[in-house]
């Protein structure tokens, strides 16, 4: 997948960090620092789709030339997550437990075009 | 996206840096907080030390090295409850474990530890009951769910599973578990004896959330 960067328009990863002191989240959850809610956003032109992340082999471009002389075949496409990993957290309940647990698929770390 | 269509993210690209933060932040609130099935985020009345605790995840560890999860595959969730010292004469003291409603409501208990750190006052062996008890019926009262004898050689970390006393505690609608130990002679509680922040005695609970039941219709 690609990490988006100033002017990214393709599909790509945005970054983005939340920081539990930040938003006075640090007293109740203990670990970790902060949630890492990287999102998906850019362009899926049809040529690309299909294809997580943008063409890197010779093979890849010339099925996105084949794609873009056949667009009318083609189909819409959108740029979502091909990747992702729980969010471990070590956080006091209502009653002052301490509970330890994995929030699956919290954490997106690669994009991609359906 | 083709002009017209409506676009999550388009839209988010179009507001203004601070405006976007604040709505990825409230995004991240309420999908944390909805994830864990909180309403909103807790007010903490009683936090434990970090000692405690980070001697609590070292034991986690140490008994269970799969525990940290680190395979990346969702793991069951850990609870820790440490105890909250109740009656005690020269020869027994009592231990309240308060669990959560949320641990004691919609989830299966895969597996409970009791934790306790025996400082032991003198250098010979020393015989100690550990009664598990539970409100009755009434709840006015206590009865003894089960009663092990240990014989402490040593001073260090014992554990011993509660999982039975716990579930029969919840499946009951009970929230808390009393912890009685008992020595035979006036020797002193081999548990409170120079007993420091980091060697309060906990419960590990291993618990699953109870996946609705599909009712099969015919």
């Amino acid at each position: 997948g690609i990490d988006c960067s100033g002017d990214s328009r393709m599909c790509c990863r945005k970054e983005f960090f939340v920081d539990f002191k930040e938003i006075g989240w640090e007293d109740w959850i203990i670990q970790p620092e902060g949630y890492h809610m990287n999102y998906c956003a850019g362009l899926c032109p049809l040529h690309v789709a299909g294809i997580p992340g943008l063409a890197s082999s010779f093979h890849t471009a010339v099925l996105n030339l084949i794609k873009a002389n056949n667009a009318d075949a083609a189909v819409d496409s959108c740029c979502v997550p091909t990747q992702r990993r729980p969010l471990s957290l070590l956080y006091y309940d209502r009653d002052s437990n301490i509970v330890k647990t994995d929030i699956p698929d919290m954490i997106v770390d690669s994009c991609g075009c359906t | 996206a083709p002009k017209g269509v409506w676009c999550p993210a388009c839209r988010l690209a179009a507001l203004t840096p601070t405006t976007q933060r604040d709505v990825l932040t409230a995004l991240a609130k309420q999908s944390i907080l909805s994830k864990l099935r909180l309403q909103d985020r807790p007010n903490i009345t009683q936090p434990t030390s970090r000692g405690a605790l980070l001697t609590a995840l070292r034991r986690i560890r140490a008994q269970r090295p799969d525990a940290a999860g680190s395979s990346g595959m969702p793991r069951d969730g850990v609870c820790f409850r440490f105890c909250a010292t109740g009656s005690s004469t020269s020869r027994s003291v009592r231990l309240h474990f308060r669990f959560s409603r949320e641990l004691a409501g919609n989830t299966e208990i895969l597996q409970a530890t009791l934790y306790l750190f025996w400082a032991v006052p003198g250098p010979r062996t020393c015989p100690v009951t550990v009664r598990l008890l539970q409100p009755d019926p009434t709840g006015l009262n206590v009865t003894t769910a089960s009663e092990t004898r240990l014989e402490v050689q040593r001073a260090g970390w014992a554990t011993l599973d509660v999982s039975q006393a716990v579930r029969s505690l919840f499946g009951q609608g009970s929230q808390r578990l009393t912890v009685e130990l008992e020595v035979p002679e006036d020797l002193g509680s081999p548990l409170l004896a120079g007993r420091s922040d980091s060697h309060w005695p906990f419960v590990a609970a291993q618990a699953r959330a109870r996946t609705p039941h599909r009712v099969q219709r015919r």
